[in-house]
């Protein structure tokens, strides 16, 4: 049975930030 | 198309958290998330709110709008409309949680515009 790492399921929203 | 979410949306997908603990996907909580990115030296956890959800010229696909984080950044991204997202303290929410629990069999609810969903983000972008 696969295992999966909790980060997989939330989605990586990266801002650019210039601060 | 040949739309086929990541596996592990599908209920019964078994999920570690950052300290090893064992989760079915369709059991975690605003918490886990919460306690697993505490743990990481990497990854934060960021409030995404959904400003706008339109419609796409992909078929079965959306446009949401997030504003994300402190700094308010808008983010779009396209996705399915059954890609669920986390929201906090609701849980699992997709534009069209019938898809979703019918491709799925993952229990949703409809995210709408105003909800925050957990994202991730780099904890130093230094």
């Amino acid at each position: 049975v696969p295992v999966f790492p909790w980060h997989s399921l939330v989605p990586f929203l990266a801002p650019t930030q210039s601060d | 198309p040949s739309s086929a979410l990541p596996s592990y949306f599908m209920k019964g997908s078994i999920i570690q958290l950052a300290d090893g603990e064992l989760k079915r996907v369709e059991d975690l909580r605003t918490e886990d998330f919460l306690q697993s990115a505490e743990v990481s030296k990497e990854l934060k956890i960021d409030s995404s709110t959904v400003e706008r959800i339109d419609s796409s010229r992909t078929p079965d696909a959306v446009i949401i709008q997030f504003s994300v984080g402190e700094h308010k950044v808008q983010v779009c991204v396209e996705v399915l409309v059954e890609y669920p997202f986390f929201v906090f303290g609701q849980g699992w929410s997709s534009c069209c949680p019938d898809r979703t629990t019918q491709l799925l069999a993952l229990s949703c609810a409809k995210l709408s515009v105003g909800d925050v969903c957990i994202s991730l983000t780099l904890k130093s972008l230094r």
